[in-house]
């Protein structure tokens, strides 16, 4: 069977351990891609070469805005109560602090009721957040929120303990956001050690005080591409199975867990597929995102461009959590739909991967799914995910061919089955 | 939001469920 044929090319055959191939040429070549740089556009270059050259059909760009952030020359010291460079990163959209950098005590918080209670002593200070990692969903929002929560109580900056289970010492970036009519702070990261100790120095009694220099701008807007490609479908060639994922990344490491990787094996999808001489029923999109770590706006800008014919997505696929083993496939959509999914499932015995799970999203196509299109994504070992997860960790090393095979193996029959079948996914 | 083509379907769970066998 076709299912048989696609995970044999992927895990046995020819293609495999491509997908790990393709992603390191990319990634070493080019490195992170941050948007608005010209190594992510260096990419889409790249990336948009290697379409035409694999022989997919209707390659092509769509042009985006996108934001415009750059790091800058980054250092914090502490001065009181010992001399002690820490590691530090800017977060995503932060202002930078004046030239001659921030000197200011510390009040060291664990949580925003922490902050709160204490407001009346964060005026010119720098607040500390050294909140416990309970989720990446529940902690994320002292790295989006934790500058406009202290600039509220009148502090003059915010560091943030990274955002991760596990540290060796790593600071891990990621987006924050100001908001209207509160002062603009500048926002980093630490690392989890030196927002432990620096709670445990608080509680002591001692006084500490540090110096924060961040040299992170604002410029305007840059031109940026969302990068499609597809196979046509013989029958319906204008319903659309779209699989996807997000080609820029953070400025640090290589950008290949998150998301180089989700990218390379939904392009592996339609390669392999081209590869069997397989033609789905309906059309299968290949769509590589930019922007999306500034909060999908290049997927904002598809969605906006192609909502008017939403009726024709059977299904929006994107693969963003790592690819590591594959666990599962999580599916947002309607019971009967998902009673189709789990039987597609069934085809992927020989991966040993059948559960099919709800909640499949990503940020990239939740505009689709909020408007009821069906859509899923790839579900793996998160073990190592958030250890690695926006930080210098994120690289190569991380990722294992034979696993990337597996991942690339259930995206490729999903996706084909799915743009295969007679009908569309029914929605509620 | 609505896909007309599926509302007048004409296959039952049970026939999709062999459609897909049929890629085993």
């Amino acid at each position: 069977g076709v299912a048989k044929a696609i995970i044999n090319l992927a895990v046995d055959g020819k293609a495999q351990n491509r997908s790990y191939e393709r992603l390191s040429l990319l990634v070493d070549t080019v490195g992170p891609r941050l948007s608005g740089s010209r190594d992510l556009e260096k990419a889409i270059q790249i990336m948009y070469r290697s379409l035409l050259e694999d022989g997919l059909q209707h390659v092509h760009l769509e042009p985006v805005r996108v934001p415009h952030w750059e790091r800058g020359e980054e250092s914090l010291i502490m001065l009181e109560p010992r001399i002690h460079t820490m590691a530090v990163m800017g977060l995503g959209s932060s202002i930078g602090t004046p030239p001659n950098g921030i000197t200011a005590p510390v009040l060291v918080v664990n949580s925003f009721e922490d902050l709160h209670k204490k407001a009346l002593e964060a005026l010119g200070k720098i607040v500390v957040y050294n909140q416990p990692f309970v989720s990446y969903q529940d902690t994320v929002k002292y790295r989006t929120r934790g500058a406009v929560q202290a600039a509220e109580v009148g502090a003059v900056a915010a560091l943030v303990r990274s955002v991760t289970p596990l540290s060796i010492y790593s600071p891990h970036t990621g987006m924050q956001e100001y908001q209207e009519n509160v002062p603009k702070i500048p926002a980093a990261c630490i690392t989890v050690e030196d927002a432990e100790m620096m709670a445990r120095m608080a509680s002591e009694g001692h006084q500490i005080i540090v110096h924060l220099k961040m040299g992170a701008r604002n410029l305007p807007e840059a031109d940026s591409f969302n990068t499609v490609a597809e196979i046509v479908g013989w029958k319906y060639p204008d319903e659309v199975v779209l699989v996807s994922g997000h080609l820029d990344s953070w400025d640090v490491g290589q950008g290949a867990m998150d998301d180089g990787a989700g990218a390379v094996i939904s392009w592996e999808a339609l390669s392999l597929i081209k590869d069997l001489g397989l033609r789905p029923k309906r059309t299968l999109r290949l769509v590589l995102w930019t922007a999306e770590e500034q909060g999908g706006i290049g997927s904002l800008q598809y969605f906006l461009l192609h909502k008017k014919n939403i009726s024709k997505y059977s299904l929006v696929m994107e693969s963003d959590l790592g690819t590591f083993l594959p666990i599962a496939l999580q599916f947002t959509g309607s019971e009967e739909a998902k009673a189709i999914m789990k039987n597609i499932m069934c085809l992927l015995q020989p991966l040993n991967t059948t559960q099919l799970l709800d909640g499949g999203e990503g940020t990239d196509i939740n505009y689709w799914i909020q408007a009821g299109v069906p859509g899923a994504s790839l579900l793996d070992d998160l073990s190592k995910y958030f250890t690695f997860h926006h930080s210098q960790g994120d690289t190569m090393s991380v990722l294992n061919p034979k696993e990337m095979n597996v991942a690339a193996a259930l995206w490729a029959v999903v996706a084909y089955v799915v743009a295969d079948l007679e009908e569309m996914l029914p929605r509620d | 939001k609505a896909i007309r083509r599926y509302s007048s379907s004409r296959k039952t769970i049970q026939e999709m469920e062999e459609e897909i066998a049929s890629y085993r």
